[in-house]
Parts: structure tokens; sequence; C-alpha cells
């Protein structure tokens, strides 16, 4: 269950 | 100009055959400190970050910044004709169409010269930040597998407890459930094979299987794995080598 996270959310882009 | 020599070919085979199945094309960054690679899946769940340092070649020349774009399909099929102790020498010009790559093996003289044609990659860089994770766990690599493959066959989810005692994996599918525990066990004389749980705060997190057992075909790059977990913060995977790293980033599920 639960809703996938973005990767992108937890960095941030250089 | 780039020019680069591995010991052993079974460096690069290990690492292209661990982030293969994740990564389509990405850029081989080579400069002074080595060759790294950083890149994303497609889905942007996960990122894989590499680094080759300039100990893990022998000898190790690059004059100025170069990116590698490289199609991993590509550089797996030609990979395929090196035998896993060949010397591997990479070759490329400043402003590279093609990677030059040679296997020379030592005990009969033979020589094989491959070129991978290069492609433009406009890849984002992400700045990863140091973090001070709640737990991280050092643990056998092979056991990490076996764990992410038998739970995977019961759920597409699993989750991972860290606590002072012992790490759990649990998951919960249709047929029923399972969890495995591992307890922290220092082995004095196998290091390779213990358990070593440091920890700030326990903590509860649950990931895609599915990216575990991905992430786990780097297993034959090391004996032991590190995870570090915090709450809403991507989980890391490490895999060290002896001269660099491969590190997989997976954002956790959220809302549970």
């Amino acid at each position: 269950g639960g809703q996938q996270g973005n990767i992108m959310s937890f960095f941030q882009k250089k | 100009m780039l020019e680069a020599r591995l010991e052993q070919a079974a460096v690069l085979k290990k690492v292209v055959d661990a982030i293969k199945d994740l990564v389509q094309d990405c850029n081989f960054d080579c400069n002074d400190s080595g060759i790294q690679l950083q890149a994303m899946d497609n889905s942007h769940v996960a990122l894989v970050a590499m680094h080759l340092k300039t100990d893990a070649f022998s000898p190790y020349r690059c004059d100025r910044n170069i990116a590698l774009g490289i199609n991993l399909a590509s550089l797996q099929k030609v990979l395929r004709a090196a035998q896993n102790d060949d010397l591997l020498t990479l070759k490329a010009e400043d402003a590279p169409d093609v990677l030059n790559l040679v296997f020379e093996s030592a005990e009969n003289d033979r020589i094989a010269e491959y070129d991978i044609k290069l492609m433009d990659i406009d890849q984002e860089h992400l700045g990863i930040p140091d973090t001070e994770y709640a737990a991280t766990v050092t643990m056998p690599s092979s056991e990490f597998q076996r764990i992410c493959r038998d739970l995977n066959a019961l759920s597409e989810s699993v989750s991972i407890e860290a606590a002072k005692e012992g790490i759990k994996f649990s998951c919960q599918g249709d047929i029923g459930s399972g969890a495995v525990t591992l307890r922290q066990n220092n082995n004095v004389e196998k290091p390779d094979l213990s358990t070593i749980i440091e920890l700030n705060e326990p903590v509860g997190l649950t990931f895609s299987l599915k990216y575990l057992v991905n992430f786990c075909k780097a297993s034959s790059l090391s004996n032991t794995v590190k995870l570090s977990l915090s709450a809403e913060v991507p989980l890391l995977i490490e895999y060290k080598m002896e001269s660099g790293y491969v590190r997989f980033y997976l954002a956790p599920k959220i809302g549970d």
C-alpha cells in the first residue's frame, strides 16, 4: 500500500 | 583525453550489471576524481550514483572533464567479450564520438579492441544532501538479496523497521504475510557475515520491493551492503567497492 514518492521531491536539481 | 585502465574487466562488468535494468542511457562523467555516474530511473522513483575513484585505475589520465553518453545495453554487449580477469583500458578523445575499449589477456597475448558509439545525453544532476540517518544497518549483501526476493513473492512492498535489537523486513500480500528479522550480531571471525546496527532512533519505512530486488543485482560488487534509513527521506543502499561505490536511493512510499 501507500503512494510511491518521487525522488526529485527529495533531492534538488543542481 | 581519457585513458583509464582497470586491472580486472570484472569491475566494470559488475557495475553495468548492477544498474542496466534501472537506467538505459547515462553519462559516465570522467574528471580528475575518477569516473562518476548519476542517473534516475524512468519513473523518477530511484536514483543511482556510482563512483570509480582514480585509485581503481592504473594508470588514470583525464586532462579535462569528459561526459561519455553511453547506452548501457550496448556497453554490456561489448563487455561480454571481455574475460573477468582481462585488463580493460578505456580511451576517449576530449570531445569524443566513440569510447574505445581494449581487453588484454596477460596469459595468451590476446588483444581485443572495440569502439562504442556515444550519444548526447542531457542529464539533470541532483544535489544529494549529507544526511544523518536514524539508522544505518550493515549486513551481508546475499542475505539482503534473499530477503527481498523471498518477500517479493508475496507482496509488492516491504516495511523495514530498524531497532536496537535488530532489523525486521515484513510484508503483507494476497496469499498471506511474511517477516524476516536479523538480530544484531558481530561475527568476529567472519566480519562480512555480521549484522551491525547503528541507531540514533528507531525507524520504520515502506518501500517498493520491485526496486529493492533490482538494486540487489549489485550484490556481486560487495559481500556487505549498507542500508541507511530515516523517516521521510529516501532509503540509501550502498555497495562499497575497493576504490569506489554504487549507491541507490529509493523514495519511500507515502501516506501509509
